[in-house]
């Protein structure tokens, strides 16, 4: 009867000087939410693999986190987005790469797992088999939050060519074209 | 980049992440999220996982099939193997990041070479813990 659930909220240069205390309080506010969405589904006798997805959308859907709303932008200024899972009874999975337009990805991965013979799909055919599938679709513009926008405009003005790791801003600034660190971004 | 893994009553483990990639990438890049085996990975015979750091170096490394490969093949605890693969052969890489994981008895691992890591995860016995920092 044993069952417990873990989640993440990415990791990288979290600097306590530029964490206030209003800020924190959202972060754990944020984290408790999705603990307790996969929790509830844990403790009625639910799935670990309904708890996993339900856990992710409420991270998805808070704008704090670099998923679904509140995703970063891309350099054409695009919000591209990737998602997986998988179910350890039978190993079976199911992933969607560059997605743009499904609200919560994390469901059109499990619609690839479980309504399809595939385990990965990318770009305009996955939000296709999402739509087809149930899952909501939404504008692109749903996935705006000024602070990542911002952040892809101060990138740019520094140097087009290099691309910003979510994870470690200090690291990951990558160099130019020819540089043997370029083929990482 | 957000994640789960969990352990159901029943014995069964599932894992899960989402991503929006990184700040200004161009050419349709992909990192390791998506990638079954390399930032994603279940098995009830050994563990869920679910990753969140430096793409790339997740997928060079096939990192959470290979901890549970260590765990399977090597009778590595998770702890071990999870700390062998973040804590040592990622940053021998010259990535970074961290991951969440679960094994089939209920152990946890949220091991990470970053400065923090948003983290947390509850038990069936109670047991809750939320944390940012180290």
């Amino acid at each position: 009867k044993k069952f417990a659930l873990v989640i993440h909220g990415g990791a990288g240069t979290i600097l306590k000087s530029q964490m206030t205390p209003e800020k924190e309080k959202l972060y754990t506010q944020g984290l408790n939410d999705a603990l307790t969405a996969g929790n509830d589904i844990l403790a009625k006798g639910g799935t670990a693999l309904d708890a996993v997805l339900a856990a992710i959308k409420v991270l998805e859907d808070n704008p704090l986190f670099n998923a679904g709303k509140g995703a970063v932008f891309t350099n054409e200024g695009r919000n591209e987005m990737d998602a997986a899972i998988m179910d350890g009874s039978n190993l079976k999975a199911g992933s969607v790469a560059g997605v743009t337009t499904i609200k919560n990805p994390i469901t059109a991965a499990r619609a690839v797992m479980d309504k399809s013979e595939h385990v990965m799909m990318t770009g305009k055919g996955a939000e296709k088999f999402a739509q087809q599938s149930g899952c909501t679709i939404v504008d692109p513009s749903y996935f705006f939050t000024k602070e990542r926008w911002d952040a892809l405009q101060k990138i740019k003005a520094e140097d087009s060519t290099k691309t910003l790791l979510d994870h470690d801003s200090s690291k990951a600034l990558l160099k130019q074209p020819g540089n043997r660190d370029y083929k990482y971004g | 980049t957000v994640g789960c893994v969990a352990l159901d009553m029943y014995g069964n483990l599932a894992a899960g992440t989402s991503t929006g990639g990184m700040t200004n990438k161009k050419f349709g890049r992909v990192g390791d999220a998506p990638i079954i085996g390399a930032g994603t990975y279940a098995n009830n015979a050994t563990c869920a996982i679910s990753c969140t750091g430096w793409g790339e170096f997740y997928i060079r490394l096939v990192m959470a099939k290979t901890i549970s490969d260590r765990m399977e093949l090597a009778h590595q605890s998770l702890k071990d193997a999870s700390d062998e693969m973040i804590m040592k052969q990622l940053g021998a890489l010259g990535g970074d990041g961290g991951m969440i994981a679960i094994d089939k008895d209920g152990n946890i691992a949220m091991p990470f070479n970053t400065e923090g890591m948003y983290r947390a995860y509850i038990t069936s016995e109670g047991k809750k813990e939320i944390k940012i920092y180290k």
